[in-house]
């Protein structure tokens, strides 16, 4: 049955309350399915459980139970307080310095190389003049992925000796100085959050060039184990945000929720389709409908 | 009465919350907690019966050691952006090289750039030939290629890699089914094996995903990559449990030799860690 949670709900409400006024239990229920529909969604068992206890104080508070609406009053706290945990307002690229430096990170396989060329390719036709510099020295022709990709689009990148990752970094803010680059946006291996050489290895690239943004790519469909890594990313490198990929296949998206409410830090983009011009900007508003169902 | 005890609904309480942090999804997890509940008389020995019911879980999809029905087997792999397909058919054609078999690859991603190079890389790693016909080539006319290469040089073995692709694609998914009865032209029950690689950082998803290549394809198997991070894999519990698929390998690492077959019992003893 394909139900959305707003139809369960109203359904719920006018079960429970054909019998007179809206009680507790009602709203109990109701909360029963909110926290059923949100882990369907992704959504970490523990942020459930927060943001759930946020959404009856909220309905206590609205007092619900007197409304003569309470189900469209109850899914409207439901989503507003979604919205407002999602981010209320969308969040841009902070490109302070000159050049400005963006680095991608993350997990293995979530979309940073391809993500990279679609931010090059937006700030492009914005007007800039961005450099690709390819990081990845452990992953099989993955500077030649990022060499294919920037080929596609007209944008120069920088693989130094293609050996020390580090060495590849400092040459590519050397080739940017030299050839009046505005931005540079930084691919880096996949790696787990467990994995201490490669964290250590993602703290010092993030020294070396103190970048204006550091990004976590995080994939759309990943499950209740992404706040660790999230946790742990940030922990590591403080991130300024994320950009969640593959979003235009079916996934719920609950993580976003995740790695927001754990993090603080803002979705500020996301995937929407393997092509280069497949980056949006994130809409809290669009999201909290998926997440819902 | 101990089963209503405030000890052993406290440990199963415990257990809830665990599996569904392991991603085994509520439906799921509420009947294995029902089943829990009905075998397990005190809580200090909830934790056996768990492990024991979700062994039998997966044994009931467990399937035996893969045998070659006729030469060359062809094994097709499969599923969405990302998840280890690449990677993963270098550790099986490593893995097969030195079992004394003759192995084939066919470099079926011919739209993802450099996936030609990356899978390239793996098999001059491995020693099994490799047969491409480039970036933008017609993905059936180079599994095609190979198969028929197989055949007529008597190869063991042919592993197809395919481009990663939303279940959601229709277009997509349809490109799949056509390489695979272009292969079927050749050798009628090929591909003999279809596995579709997952990876264990999904949440329930990765359901819709084993739904939606089983309509399409004939999916024998599963392979569950990147379980060296933090991620438990249990959606694969809600897709044996639903589908009937057995996982047949499981990835643990970036290298070669990062491939084991399916453990039940470690994978269990893993989960409840
Ligand atoms: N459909 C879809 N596919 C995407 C999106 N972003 C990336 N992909 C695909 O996901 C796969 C992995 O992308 P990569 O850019 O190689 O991922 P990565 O994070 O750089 O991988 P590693 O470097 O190995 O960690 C590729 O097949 C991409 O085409 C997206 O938004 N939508
Ligand atoms: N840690 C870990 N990483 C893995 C494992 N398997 C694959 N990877 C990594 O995951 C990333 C993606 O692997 P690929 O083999 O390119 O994945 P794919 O499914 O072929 O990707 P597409 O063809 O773009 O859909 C690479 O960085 C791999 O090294 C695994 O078992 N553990
Ligand atoms: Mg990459
Ligand atoms: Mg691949």
């Amino acid at each position: 049955m394909f139900e959305s949670l707003q139809e369960k709900l109203g359904r719920a409400f006018r079960i429970l309350s054909g019998k007179g006024r809206i009680t507790e239990k009602n709203i109990e229920e109701a909360v029963r399915m909110v926290k059923l529909s949100l882990l369907e969604a992704d959504v970490n068992y523990k942020v459930v459980k927060e943001f759930i206890n946020r959404v009856l104080e909220k309905a206590v508070g609205e007092e619900v139970l007197r409304s003569f609406s309470p189900d469209q009053q109850f899914i409207k706290i439901v989503r507003d307080e979604l919205i407002s945990v999602l981010g209320e307002k969308i969040s841009r690229l902070e490109l302070q310095s000159n050049p400005s430096k963006v680095v991608l990170v993350g997990l293995q396989g979530t979309g940073k190389t391809t993500s990279c060329a679609k931010l090059a390719y937006r700030l492009k036709s914005q007007g800039k003049k961005p450099l690709l510099v390819a990081a990845d020295v452990y992953r099989p022709a993955a500077i030649d992925q990022l060499e294919q990709l920037g080929k596609q689009i007209g944008i120069p990148v920088c693989s130094g000796d293609r050996k020390n990752p580090l060495g590849i970094i400092r040459q590519g803010i050397e080739d940017a100085t030299r050839n009046v680059n505005d931005v540079i946006v930084f691919d880096t291996a996949g790696r787990l959050h467990v994995d201490e050489d490669m964290m250590s290895e993602v703290r010092e690239i993030v020294k070396i060039v103190k970048p204006d943004e550091v990004l976590m790519v995080v994939d759309s469909m990943m499950g209740q184990d992404a706040v660790t890594s999230a946790n742990k990313f940030n922990d590591a490198l403080e991130l300024s945000g994320f950009i969640v990929t593959k979003l235009d296949g079916d996934a719920r998206g609950g993580v976003i929720l995740s790695i927001r409410h754990v993090t603080g830090k803002p979705v500020k983009f996301v995937g929407i389709s393997e092509k280069v011009d497949g980056l949006e900007v994130f809409h809290p508003d669009r999201v909290a409908g998926r997440i819902l169902g | 009465d101990a089963l209503s005890g405030g000890d052993l609904s406290a440990a199963i309480e415990e257990v809830e919350e665990l599996l569904i942090l392991s991603d085994m999804g509520m439906e799921t997890v509420e009947s294995v907690v029902d089943t829990l509940r009905s075998r397990t008389k005190r809580s200090d020995n909830a934790v056996q019966v768990l492990k024991e019911i979700l062994v039998e879980h997966l044994k009931e999809v467990e399937t035996s050691e893969t045998i070659f029905s006729e030469l060359p087997h062809v094994i097709s792999v499969v599923g969405v952006n990302g998840t280890g397909k690449t990677t993963t058919i270098g550790k099986l054609s490593k893995m097969y090289s030195s079992l004394g078999k003759s192995v084939v690859v066919a470099s079926g991603d011919t739209f993802r750039a450099a996936a030609v190079e990356q899978l390239k890389h793996w098999c001059e790693q491995t020693g099994a030939e490799f047969i491409s016909q480039g970036h933008g080539a017609d993905a059936a006319s180079v599994a095609f290629d190979a198969v028929n290469h197989a055949l007529s040089k008597k190869k063991d073995l042919v592993i197809i890699d395919t481009a990663g692709r939303l279940h959601t694609r229709h277009n997509l998914m349809e490109e799949l089914k056509k390489i695979h009865r272009v292969v079927a032209r050749l050798i009628e029950d090929a591909p003999h094996e279809v596995l579709l690689v997952i990876d264990a950082n999904t949440g329930q998803n990765g359901l819709m995903q084993a739904r939606k290549f089983l309509d399409a394809v004939r999916v024998t198997g599963i392979i569950l990559t990147k379980l060296d991070g933090t991620a438990k894999g249990g959606i694969v519990f809600a897709i044996s449990r639903e589908l009937g698929i057995p996982v047949k390998y499981i990835g643990i690492g970036e290298k070669l030799e990062d491939l084991r077959p399916f453990d039940p019992e470690m994978f269990v003893e893993a989960l409840l860690s």
